[in-house]
Order: C-alpha cells, then structure tokens, then sequence
C-alpha cells in the first residue's frame, strides 16, 4: 500500500509547500510513483507550483516528472457537521483512488486549522513538519517559560498532531512518524539558530518527533516556482562560480533531508 | 476618531504579526494610544508576543508601552449564518470600545480567509500588507505568465481586499489605503529580488496599492519573541562591533516605514 507523507504545520509561511515540492521531485527522479494531493484549497500552492511545472513542460517540449493529481473540493454545506462528513468521504476516495497506483502519496496542507488538515494528518504514516528558525514558530508546538527556557507545555498544533495519533490507534492504524524540519535557517551561526536548536531537541523526546537535517534561507528554493521547477531539475552545476556552490550546497541539503525520511524503497 | 490599520495577507508567514508588533512600538514610542486586536484566534501569535511584553515588563520591573486590547473569541455555533452575524457583533463592539480610547487600532489578520478576517479587512482605514520576496506569495495577489512576465489577473488575496473596499463604499466609509511592504528581503541584489519588485510596480497601478519600503531579513526582527521586546526597545546601539550595524539598518528600515505609512498624527 503507498506510503503516505504529510506535510504539516498550523503556522503559516514554514515551508510546507515548498519542501512538499522538493520532497515530491527528490522522489520521484528515483523512480517512485508519487501522488499528490493539495488541502489548501484556497491557496493551493502545491496545485499552482505544479500547473507551472505542467506548463513549462508542454512549452519547453521538455518531459519534467509530474505526480498524479487528486481533487479535493471543500464542502460548501452551511451545516458544519454535515460539511465534515462529506469532505471525510471526499478525502477517502481520492486517498483510495491514488493508493491503487503510487508508491507515495504526498500530502500539502494549509497554514491554518481546518477540517480538511486534520484528515490529512490522520492519514499520516510520515508527518513533515517544516518549521522557520523562530520563536514565534515554536510557539505553536510548545510554550517556553522565557527565564528558565524551560518548555512549559504544548500548544495547538502538537495538541492537533497528538489527536491525529488517538485516532490513528482507536483506528488500529500504524504509528505517526513525526519529522520536524528547521528550514530558512540563517546561514551564519547566529545565537538564535542554536537555541532554537537547543529547545528543539528537548521538546522532540517529550512530545514525540525526530528531527532531520534541514534547509537554509537561499533564493534557489523559492525562485523557480514560476516555471514550476525546483534545483532538482537543473543540470547538476560544475564546481564554478559562487551562485553555483550555493546550488550545490542546496543539493546536498535536500539530500540529506530524503535520506533521513526513510521513505520506504524511496531509494534515499 | 481612531485610525483603524490592519495588518493582513491571507499567504502564512509573510511577517504580518511581526510587522504589526513593531509598527505597534514604533507608535507607542511617539505617544499614540493604541489598540490591537489579535484575529488570529488559534495562533493569537500577537497576543502571545504582548503577553511575553507583560510578563518582561513585570518581571524585569520595567515600565515597557503596550497597547489596550480587546479579546475576541470565534463563534462556536454549527449554523454558519448565525456563527458569522455572532462575530460581526462581538467584532464591531470591540472596535468601538477601543476607539472610544484610541487614536490608533491595529487588528493582526490569521494567515487564511476567515469571517473574522474580512471583517477586519472592512474596517481598515490602512491595510498593511506584508509579503516574502517571492512569487509563491506573489501568486496570492495575482497571477503571472512565467513566460511573458505579464500580469495575468488577480488572485484570491487580491480579490477579497477588493470584496472588502466594495462593502465600505457600499457603507460610505473612506477608501483603504492598501499599502504592500516587502518582508525578509534578502540583503544581496539577487536577480529574483529584482523581479518580484519589477512586477509589484507593475500590479500595484492595476489593483490600487502602494509600495512602502520594506524590512530585511535579519535576525533581530524575530530573535527578541520569548521577551516581548523589539529592537526599538532596545537602547539605541553606538557604532560599533559588525551586530550593532545590522541593528542600527534594521532601525532605519522600521523608520523608513513609519514615515511612509502616514498615519495621522503617527509622528513619523
Ligand atoms: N528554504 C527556503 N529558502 C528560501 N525561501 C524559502 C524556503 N522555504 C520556503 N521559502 C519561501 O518562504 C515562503 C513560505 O514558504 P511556503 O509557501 O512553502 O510555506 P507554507 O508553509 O506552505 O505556507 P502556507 O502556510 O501559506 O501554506 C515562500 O515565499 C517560499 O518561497
Ligand atoms: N524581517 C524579518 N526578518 C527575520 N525574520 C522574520 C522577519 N519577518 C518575519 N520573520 C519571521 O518569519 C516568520 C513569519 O512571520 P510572522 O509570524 O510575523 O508572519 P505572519 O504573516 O503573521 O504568519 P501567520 O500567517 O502564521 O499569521 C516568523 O518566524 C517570524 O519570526
Ligand atoms: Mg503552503
Ligand atoms: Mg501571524
């Protein structure tokens, strides 16, 4: 049965869309047949940065890697209750649909709570959470106590994932692998990137993640999204000019991102 | 009556909180009275930011500005019309009791499109929009052709502001002045930051916003969370070590934003 990977996190902007997307074309280059499926209904950027990728593929002549797509519309019923029953069965026909042909199934969600979002985090056998180099991020998977940098307990969002995980095991579904990604890292190493990193380790043993090798701030991650692209698809640069060990190093990180996934068979 | 700016785009993370917190102390230290209401009623990642500005400010036994608040808690009801015209008069009440105090009220927008939201969005007098140097929060404006770099029509963010200045002309309220600052730029001239700037020029005419100067990437505008601060509550750096620099560019950057968002009787 496919591998289902979420790309989750309640705070906005951490980089959920955008390592869906590199996640997504790391994969597929080792062969793997990927599904996606975008939950942000309203933004839909993980639809938007693939539609320009589909695009340029058709302009450019050019045969770019694209995953098979599923539809989610949300449920415009004004009985909430209702609207939630019938976005539950949506959600479980396309997850069915595509687990019938792909290995993995890459799931974007939105920067918000939404009925949608939590289905998606149910369905999780590997949650992703990216996460900015912030306090103001971590605020949303745990409060710190700011004088003793104690954590003081949970906040919304690893409240929402450990609901995810009751539901998970009353429905006799296998455990959550919850990765926590640190991305736009600064790349100097400010004070603030390591006590960031310091709260990070000590909240993954108490509620529940591990944390992967993460990304950096640089303009490759984000300056390809018009023609769909991401640094992947380039031609691997030669050891040049500074632009090009940038790349390099960008490579690497995603690298060492997949290979700590352990996507089954994911060839990382 | 209180000048009413609201701090909003629907893309996650593009710094509306951030900015919305130092815009708020930048206020304050000219002697405005000001109000804020947090919109965002599951992060309330500015709530949260004033709440450690208390607690600094008690603990450290420091007299630090802060803002008169008005809570506001979402609508619990199933039936979405009754849910809405709830939150509508929670909303208008606050507003009105802060105005009776204020000169200025900032309301800080969630990162998704809410009832709550587009009733903050109806009552701006100045709508700040923050946005990351980047055409995936482009794509929340407006549409883009990758290949003739043209504007191809406004997206769902665009639009909603749009719905929004209807329904003030429709209740004879003054226009909104829609002002869009650039957020975490990096500091190098990259081709990519040129671009996104090349084509806000081009949109700003054709959807009715201004362009004020923005803020840089730079540590200091998030490092100071956990205590409440910003770095304007910091005593003002002497020229020195290479950090102290980076401060006293980041102070200018708040300031040279101050002075174009001509808020009446802001000082700036
Ligand atoms: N490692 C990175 N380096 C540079 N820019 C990045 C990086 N990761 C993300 N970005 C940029 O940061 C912004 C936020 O990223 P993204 O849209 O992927 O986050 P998100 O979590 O999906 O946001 P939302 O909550 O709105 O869905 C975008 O403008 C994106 O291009
Ligand atoms: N100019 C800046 N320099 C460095 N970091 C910044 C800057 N502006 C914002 N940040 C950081 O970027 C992240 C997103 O900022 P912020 O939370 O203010 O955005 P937001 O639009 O309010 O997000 P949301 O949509 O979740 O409400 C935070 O981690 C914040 O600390
Ligand atoms: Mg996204
Ligand atoms: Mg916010």
């Amino acid at each position: 049965r496919a591998h289902v990977i979420v790309f989750g996190n309640e705070k906005g902007g951490s980089g959920k869309s955008t390592t869906a997307m590199h996640v997504f074309v790391a994969l597929a280059r080792k062969g793997r047949r990927v599904g996606a499926i975008d939950l942000d209904v309203r933004q839909r950027s993980l639809y938007r940065y693939l539609e320009n990728r589909r695009n340029w593929s058709s302009r450019k002549g050019v045969n770019l890697l694209t995953p098979l797509l599923a539809e989610i519309r949300p449920s415009l019923d004004p009985d909430r209750a209702k609207a939630w029953r019938e976005e539950a069965a949506v959600f479980d026909e396309a997850l069915e649909r595509l687990a019938e042909q792909c290995d993995v199934i890459i799931i974007d969600c939105p920067g918000a709570h939404s009925n949608l979002s939590r289905l998606g985090h149910s369905a999780a056998d590997t949650l992703i959470t990216p996460m900015n180099d912030s306090f103001v991020d971590f605020d949303l998977l745990a409060r710190i106590d700011p004088y003793s940098y104690q954590i003081s307990g949970p906040s919304v969002y690893a409240e929402m994932v450990w609901e995810s995980r009751k539901l998970r095991a009353q429905a006799g579904l296998g455990p959550i692998d919850w990765v926590v990604v640190r991305n736009r890292m600064p790349l100097d190493d400010a004070n603030n990137k390591r006590r960031v990193g310091a709260m990070l380790e000590q909240l993954s043993s108490r509620i529940g993640f591990r944390i992967a090798p993460g990304l950096s701030e640089r303009t490759i991650f984000r300056e390809l999204f018009l023609s769909g692209l991401t640094l992947l698809d380039l031609r691997e640069p030669n050891a040049g000019p500074a632009v090009d060990m940038s790349h390099v190093a960008a490579r690497q990180e995603v690298r060492e991102l997949l290979a700590h996934l352990n996507i089954p068979g994911s060839g990382y």
